[in-house]
């Protein structure tokens, strides 16, 4: 389902280079849930914001089905972000000035569903992440664990076959944070493809595929134990 | 030190009422450790910001060694939070168009030290977060757990007495996680006083007391755990 050769990125601060990706060769099956693992710094977003044409890379190819990204223009990268991935930023993103609700449901505003059946498919959302009673406010008045998800539903509501997850449950206390990683199994075993970045070794529990990075280089899981 | 009086925040929705803080009588003695855990939106943050001068209860009292926070007039606030109180955010609040270095700095600027000390207290801070070669990035080219390093690193370049950590270690891989937890904990051996609310179970080994909040209401761990 996706895969990324020699991929690189690179950031030029002044006369010095960071490698944040580092030449990575990587395979994700389709249906697997991937767990992407490793320190601070890592790569890990980097890698997930490639993958999700949020971004092009400074060499390498990622291949998602048949397409390459890195060769697609504007246009088709749009449709590409719109319609086959479903995105979960670590900082969230939510629109300040839209309820939780109404940033829910907006990677719908395109899909021709009418706005009633938007609605009522984005409350189904917010009541699956427990937030059912949380629809009408906005993100400065959601606690940081009730934005994250938000993040979540919305990144679900388009019904994507490919799910990026950047660090899901970083502000989640335990329970919360099972329920997300239930529900991104649940989607997985519907067929999806789920690729996670995450801190959280209960994640592990969920993974049918590990991947470890350190410096912008996949590494064995002893390298990673070790460091 | 800290203890708060029936303390309350309720925030009014329309025709609803959300009870954030719901009656909380809470002593947080001098040179604690105190961890707070709790429910994703079960009031954490929102006890952090009173405790912190951040913003007003709705009733009830905050004791800060002999000052009632709540009493205080916006200049008193101000100069409180500027020099007893270290906060790290749950979403960093990091200034974006200033450097990582600046960011740390910023706190200093009414200390009356000069620029090249300030620099230096920054730099060396910066160090102690692990981040020594990302001074000069700005914080959106910095990844997500670095970021939170940067505002760890910030709240201490004060020197504050009192020093509220709200989530610190959400978005940090083991190790670095470790890191800032052993930090405050020689914060805390120097005779700081100690507030982090937490999702992470191992910010419990450092905890000289534990506080568990649900529904803005403390109960007791047995209560908690078995939520
Ligand atoms: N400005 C606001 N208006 C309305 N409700 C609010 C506002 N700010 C917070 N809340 C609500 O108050 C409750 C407590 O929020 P708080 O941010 O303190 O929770 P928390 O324990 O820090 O949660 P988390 O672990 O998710 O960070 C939440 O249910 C939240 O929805
Ligand atoms: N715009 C940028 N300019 C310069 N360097 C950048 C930029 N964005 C990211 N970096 C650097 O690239 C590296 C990888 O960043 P990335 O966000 O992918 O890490 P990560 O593995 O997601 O980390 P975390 O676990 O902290 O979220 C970091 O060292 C970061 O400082
Ligand atoms: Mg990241
Ligand atoms: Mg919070």
């Amino acid at each position: 389902f996706v895969q990324t050769i020699n991929l690189r990125k690179t950031y030029k601060m002044g006369s010095n280079e960071v490698h944040a990706l580092d030449g990575l060769d990587l395979t994700i099956p389709s249906g697997s849930f991937t767990v992407v693992m490793g320190p601070s710094g890592s790569g890990k977003s980097t890698l997930l914001y490639l993958v999700g044409g949020l971004d092009l890379p400074t060499s390498g190819s990622i291949v998602v089905d048949d397409d390459e990204i890195e060769k697609m223009d504007e246009n088709a990268l749009a449709d590409y972000r719109r319609n086959k991935v479903g995105f979960i930023f670590q900082s969230f993103n939510l629109v300040a000035n839209m309820t939780a609700e109404a940033n829910v449901a907006f990677p719908l505003r395109f899909s021709g569903i009418k706005k009633k059946k938007r609605i009522e498919r984005a409350e189904d959302l917010m009541e699956k992440v427990g937030l059912g009673d949380r629809i009408g406010h906005r993100p400065t008045e959601l606690s940081g664990g009730q934005q994250q998800r938000v993040a979540v539903a919305r990144a679900l509501v388009n019904d994507p076959p490919l799910i990026l997850a950047d660090e899901p449950t970083g502000n989640l206390d335990t329970a919360s944070g099972v329920a997300i990683m239930t529900m991104l199994d649940e989607l997985c075993k519907a067929g999806k493809t789920i690729l996670v970045a995450s801190h959280d070794p209960r994640m592990l529990n969920y993974a049918t595929h590990r991947v470890f990075l350190m410096d912008g280089q996949m590494v064995e899981e002893k390298q990673y134990l070790e460091s």
